[in-house]
């Protein structure tokens, strides 16, 4: 454990509980793609399943727990409670377009072929791309309430700061996971151009609202 | 091949 993998997971963790209490507290997920929600959902389920078979500590145990509840709880405020309040109309992103290719990915590239290590490279190839949804609804609504911005920005920041944590394992651990290093460097470039947006925009105290 | 050691991160 390092400061930038621990930051990276607060950061994760923080995203998560931001759009939660975002949902909560505004009875209203509008502008909240319900899509990428799910994904983020099978992803933690494909990647968690070594919480059967494997123990690492119990940081590691507890934190997989809140992310796996608190998401299947978002998509439940989602698609459930707040169901009338949701944009489906604007959360038109054909999902099947990321997981038959990331599926095939998986079963094609990975460290072992066998079906939990092809369920964890899923969730790592899924990860990368699951915001995907999201940021296509921002696209077409051309704007995004702040907070909702807020939650962006540290889903974005986990991952970057994860980037950070596999350059101090690589040198001082000799630790190398290619297929995370390169879906995490995916992941973090789908976020810069939105980076870009919340530094010149939102952190000025504007609301993020894309050009016509 | 020994996932605990890959996989030791969320």
């Amino acid at each position: 454990m390092n400061i930038f993998r621990l930051t990276g997971d607060l950061s994760h963790l923080a995203a998560i509980i931001i759009l939660l209490l975002k949902i909560w507290k505004s009875r209203s997920c509008a502008g909240i793609s319900g899509k990428s929600q799910i994904l983020f959902a099978l992803v933690f389920t494909t990647r968690y399943l070594d919480l059967f078979t494997s123990f690492i500590s119990l940081y590691n145990t507890c934190m997989k727990l809140i992310y796996i509840g608190c998401a299947y709880a978002t998509v439940y405020l989602i698609y459930a409670k707040f169901r009338a309040t949701y944009d489906g109309n604007h959360d038109s992103f054909r999902v099947e377009f990321l997981v038959v290719p990331v599926g095939g990915l998986s079963v094609l590239i990975n460290h072992d072929f066998s079906p939990l290590e092809i369920l964890w490279t899923f969730s790592i190839y899924l990860e990368s791309v699951a915001i995907l949804p999201q940021l296509f609804m921002i696209s077409k609504t051309g704007e995004a309430e702040t907070i909702t911005t807020h939650y962006l920005f540290c889903l974005g920041l986990y991952r970057a700061l994860y980037l950070f944590n596999w350059i101090w394992r690589f040198y001082f651990e000799g630790f190398f996971d290619m297929i995370a290093i390169v879906a995490g460097v995916v992941q973090t470039v789908l976020y810069c151009d939105f980076f870009y947006l919340y530094v010149t925009k939102v952190l000025k105290g504007k609301k993020l609202s894309l050009p016509a | 091949f020994d996932p605990v050691m890959w996989h030791d991160e969320l």
